[in-house]
């Protein structure tokens, strides 16, 4: 079973097209794995990633070294499938 | 869960419960409900379509499907209540039972049934269909990427690693064939509506092209009394347009294989993002959703009803 310990999702917030731009390139390097669930479009749109926890600390750089505005989202990915699975436990003991 | 007055429509279910609950419905509403294997995955699961029907025969027919990308469980989870409605509330709510007096409703509540057990399994956070790329250690194709609308155009990766890949040629996947053979097969669908999470956004054709549908402005229309008709049960706030425009080009969807094969009502929901996490939906969001999400289906499947062409 494929697990998500310390992957992280952020919400990055675009504020120029050049930002848009840095980000859609992030979409081609396949090493960091970026999972993007909200892709890159304008800058009205949020642009949500999951990142694995390999890849936190250059996507971090990456964003803060061209000032580009983001919030952690989901804290731990894998905390948060765990509790939806007890959720779906205590669903079926009911 | 016997029967579908007991099943627990605010948790989240796997397959098989699922499945078991279209047997249920199906056997409380003979008259109505009649469960329909259009095809099989990749892995052999069945597709299965609930079709709504007063009789008739090839009555005009609303196209309704959700979970097409197999992680957005919000999508089944709505489906799910939405088919309880229908059928609960045939003979007693006078709008849906006129649509169902002249239309036929077809409800495919998972459409992607590999992935979404696939999910249930080994891997909470996938898309994709499960299908093997030849060549490729990277598992499934985009199924909202494969259809024959603009095929390879923008928005669409030819890398089977990628999220968004296309796949090796346009309805190469079974998931996607099958409802394509189905619809075309009957003739006579008015309205196709695909619905996904989670964007709060309605939009119609086209994804893969800027240029505006002959339909532009009566879809523009629609999708705003729709969209409007959502925000009156809990202020939820959608963005509405053409694809292009509202989100990113994307080529090969279903909404755009809808339009292009003479659906014009044809639809994607992105349901709500507004949840603790965005993309997680806590379960204690999902009759909301639903709830809302229902008044703006209610709004194109009425549109359909009084608009024929």
């Amino acid at each position: 079973q494929k697990l998500f310990v310390g992957d992280q999702v952020l919400r990055i917030t675009a504020s120029s097209e050049e930002q848009i731009t840095l980000l859609k390139e992030l979409q081609d390097l396949e090493h960091l794995k970026l999972d993007f669930w909200r892709e890159p479009v304008k800058t009205a749109l949020a642009v949500d990633v999951r990142v694995p926890f390999a890849g936190l600390q250059a996507l971090k750089v990456f964003l803060e070294s061209n000032g580009i505005q983001y919030r952690v989202m989901i804290d731990d990915v894998q905390m948060l499938l765990d509790e939806e699975k007890e959720e779906m436990f205590r669903s079926h003991d009911r | 869960e016997r029967n579908t007055n007991n099943f627990d429509y605010a948790s989240y279910h796997t397959l098989e419960e699922i499945y078991s609950w279209m047997d249920s419905l199906e056997a409380e509403y003979p008259d109505l409900v009649t469960k329909i294997q259009i095809g099989s995955s990749f892995e052999g699961r069945p597709i299965n379509v609930l079709k709504f029907s007063t009789g008739g025969s090839n009555r005009p027919a609303i196209w309704l499907d959700s979970g097409i990308h197999a992680r957005e469980w919000i999508t089944p989870a709505t489906g799910i209540w939405s088919a309880k409605k229908i059928a609960s509330d045939y003979g007693r709510d006078p709008s849906l039972t006129a649509i169902l007096n002249t239309m036929d409703i077809f409800f495919e509540i998972v459409t992607n049934p590999d992935g979404y057990y696939f999910t249930h399994t080994s891997n909470r956070m996938w898309r994709k269909t499960r299908s093997i790329n030849p060549g490729s250690s990277c598992v499934g194709v985009d199924p909202n990427r494969n259809w024959g609308a603009g095929f390879g155009g923008p928005g669409t990766s030819t890398n089977p690693c990628s999220e968004t890949y296309l796949g090796s040629f346009e309805h190469s996947e079974s998931e996607v064939k099958s409802i394509v053979d189905f619809i075309l097969g009957h003739g006579n669908f008015k309205a196709m509506i695909t619905i996904h999470s989670y964007s709060q956004m309605l939009m119609y054709p086209y994804g893969y092209t800027s240029t505006e549908t002959p339909n532009q402005q009566e879809l523009h229309t629609l999708a705003k009394s729709a969209v409007d008709a959502l925000a009156a049960l809990h202020g939820t706030k959608y963005t509405y347009g053409s694809m292009i425009t509202t989100i990113y080009p994307a080529s090969g969807t279903t909404a755009d294989w809808g339009y292009l094969n003479g659906i014009k009502y044809s639809f994607t929901f992105e349901l709500r993002d507004t949840g603790r996490y965005g993309f997680l939906l806590p379960a204690e969001q999902i009759i909301p959703t639903a709830q809302e999400t229902w008044l703006a289906l209610m709004k194109i499947m009425e549109h359909a009803r009084d608009n024929p062409y």
